[in-house]
């Protein structure tokens, strides 16, 4: 569940929302330049911003990548999406 | 669903709130099938004003006054041909959880006249929000997340998911438990499946104490298969069979006796009736007997007329299959194989299934995932029990009835088990209990769920509360609790610290400025639960004191005494042991300092608050961990 070139699925999940006006998704896309080679991020990296009722994101990334994100400030955790089951 | 409300006392002609039809059931599962009778708007006022969300329509999906909103969520991976790129369930799945939480009333509702009856949900008047986070390949956690922020968001009252991981995870590292943490934060219960991996012990994985975790029951009923051999002896089996092959004999065979030689599978290979394993000029047009159950794929592809499986699995609840199947216990599998191997020309017939009543009922089900909680000992978990065997609720006509290749029938009800379907009768349940009492919070809601669930026995579950928890859901009775242990998010708050998680953390998910000192590491019996659980090393005795505050909701001036039940080896005390209210909504806060002496297992109590009318019963488990 990730793509050709090592990168998989990760949620980082950074807890409720910030006060004030804040542009989560903003945020978000710069906290992936910051870790990303190159200043690309899409829609093929940055898959949801989370935005509405909590804050956070789900992004394709190496792991690398991922534990350079779980060091950052305002990050409660980031872990690999898993795939759910029907029960 | 046709049987089961009415087995736990919840009539249709139950009281009903007349705000019922504003309350939103959040479904986040396979999407739905609009156009089941199920989800009849037929004399639906118009969408209730609160709803934020929108209907992801299409050439293939509109809503109406009943579903009043609908999105779907695939981020990443490609869609199979049978995947709706819309909410429209290409499952089966999302359709019965959401006819079990809200469906309207359907008469004479069946599968091929199995499980005959009025098929309605918990809360028949209530709006359903879809939102589908299932594909064919499964349930992501980036789509999970999302669907979460968006139900958040839309002003759902309940959120229901039927979906769950293998393994368990701590709280902040689980979508669900994210999800369902943020929803309590906004005043929206989640109700969970606790999963199907029992009765292995803690094999729950949807556990987080701020929401509600789901085993499953069985009801009064049980599908049993008739086989008749043709020395007229007759075995029960269980399984749904809806063919009829009219007591027709035909040629019996062990699948041992047909391998599919010509590609190399011998007997050890086929006596298990695998794909591809039988010879089909060997058992096309017979009964063919198999030694272990499996999806019958090989008989229907070989062309048997019949299957008979022997197998230890599958004796409390049954499947449907693609052809007539039986599935018999060991014993009785045993002499039925005697009698395919030892007879000449063996003949057998299989009979439509027959609903019979379950004496036993209700009991939790074999494969529904048992505690204790994994991660938090001192927290009970599953919370409850509800039905979730053998369940005729709405399905998707967009498929037929078993996956089984030749299988062509397409049905409007169906019946499946599963915690996926216990948790959509608690997730009706506690919209039910909502509908009278908007205002309570997830935790309150909770706690009348669980206090005045009927008690359950550990005979048919020797597993006990980590089996069924509080008991099995009684929600006629759920709405008038007397008492409720509610909790807020700071509540939740003292409970992470005493689990580790650092200020910082704490402040990001909450943002509280809460300090955690050290006297929160001794939060998890102080979080005001509406169960108490104890957790020790085997050998060693152990007392601990938890705090409680209860909350009168029943009559506004009442007196509460404590009643206990504790076996030996469990010493439960209350203190103080009456409590007396003056008004509605007036606190009462309590100590129940509880002792065990373990060996290498678990004792059982319970402590009941009883003013004459209510009875408000909290388990009470001491355990070796």
């Amino acid at each position: 569940h990730g793509s050709s070139d090592n990168r998989k699925v990760y949620i980082v999940y950074m807890g409720s929302l910030p006060k004030g006006k804040v542009s989560t998704t903003s945020l978000h896309t710069s906290m992936l330049h910051e870790v990303l080679p190159g200043n690309t991020v899409g829609s093929d990296v940055l898959l949801y911003s989370y935005h509405r009722s909590f804050n956070g994101f789900a992004a394709k990334l190496t792991k690398d990548e991922a534990a350079k994100l779980r060091g950052k400030d305002g990050v409660v955790s980031v872990f690999l999406s898993q795939r759910k089951q029907l029960h | 669903t046709s049987r089961s409300w009415d087995f736990m006392g919840f009539n249709r002609k139950v009281k009903r709130s007349v705000i019922e039809s504003d309350i939103i059931v959040g479904m986040l599962d396979t999407g739905i099938w609009p156009e089941s009778q199920s989800f009849n708007d037929t004399g639906f006022g118009p969408i209730p004003r609160k709803w934020r969300g929108t209907c992801q329509s299409s050439t293939n999906f509109t809503c109406n006054n009943k579903i009043i909103g609908a999105r779907y969520y695939r981020a990443n991976g490609d869609y199979s041909p049978y995947d709706y790129r819309s909410p429209r369930d290409s499952e089966g799945h999302g359709t019965h959880t959401s006819s079990t939480a809200a469906g309207g009333l359907v008469s004479k509702a069946s599968l091929y006249g199995l499980a005959k009856g009025t098929a309605r949900g918990g809360v028949p008047s209530a709006r359903i929000a879809v939102y589908k986070i299932c594909w064919y390949d499964g349930c992501y956690d980036e789509d999970i997340l999302a669907a979460f922020d968006d139900a958040i968001a839309d002003g759902v009252d309940i959120i229901s998911l039927s979906v769950g991981s293998i393994f368990w995870s701590d709280y902040f590292d689980d979508t669900i438990a994210i999800g369902a943490f943020h929803s309590m934060k906004n005043g929206i219960l989640t109700s969970n499946s606790a999963g199907n991996s029992g009765p292995s012990p803690s094999s729950i994985t949807n556990f987080s104490p701020w929401s509600l975790s789901v085993a499953a029951s069985t009801i009064d009923r049980k599908f049993v298969t008739k086989v008749k051999l043709g020395n007229g002896v007759t075995y029960e089996g269980t399984s749904i069979n809806t063919f009829d092959l009219k007591g027709k004999m035909y040629p019996f065979i062990a699948g041992a006796a047909a391998p599919n030689t010509s590609q190399g599978y011998t007997s050890e290979d086929s006596r298990y009736c695998g794909p591809g394993t039988l010879d089909e000029t060997l058992v096309k047009g017979k009964i063919v007997f198999c030694d272990y159950d499996s999806n019958a794929d090989g008989p229907v592809e070989a062309g048997a007329i019949g299957a008979v499986f022997q197998s230890g699995r599958h004796k409390d609840y049954a499947f449907a299959y693609g052809l007539p199947l039986s599935n018999l216990n060991l014993d009785d599998g045993r002499i039925v194989f005697d009698y395919v191997n030892t007879t000449e020309n063996p003949t057998a017939t299989i009979f439509k299934t027959n609903v019979e009543d379950n004496q036993f009922a209700p009991f939790v089900v074999s494969f529904s995932s048992r505690g204790p909680n994994p991660v938090t000992a001192d927290i009970l978990k599953p919370d409850l029990t509800a039905p979730g065997v053998d369940i005729l609720a709405a399905w998707s006509e967009a498929l037929p009835l078993t996956e089984t290749e030749e299988d062509t029938r397409v049905v409007s009800y169906n019946i499946i088990s599963g915690t996926s379907m216990s948790c959509p009768h608690a997730t009706g349940a506690a919209a039910y209990v909502k509908s009278f009492h908007p205002t309570w919070s997830p935790a309150a809601i909770k706690s009348a769920l669980m206090t005045t669930a009927f008690p359950m026995s550990s005979e048919n579950n020797i597993e006990a509360e980590f089996a069924y928890g509080a008991g099995h859901i009684n929600p006629a009775l759920a709405a008038r609790p007397g008492l409720i242990y509610d909790a807020g998010e700071i509540d939740y708050v003292k409970f992470l610290c005493g689990q580790g998680y650092s200020p910082k953390q704490i402040k990001l998910i909450t943002e509280s400025n809460t300090k955690c000192s050290e006297v929160m590491n001794e939060a998890v019996w102080d979080l005001n639960y509406p169960s108490f659980a104890l957790s020790t090393t085997p050998g060693d005795s152990v007392t601990r004191v938890f705090h409680r505050t209860v909350t009168n909701v029943g009559s506004p001036v009442s007196t509460y005494k404590a009643v206990v039940n504790a076996p030996p080896g469990l010493i439960i005390q209350v203190q103080p042991s009456v409590l007396s209210f003056k008004s509605l909504g007036q606190k009462q806060s309590f100590t129940v300092t509880i002792g065990a002496q373990l060996g290498n297992s678990m004792v059982s109590g319970s402590l009941i608050w009883d003013d004459g009318v209510h009875q408000v019963r909290s388990p009470v488990v001491a355990y070796a961990s």
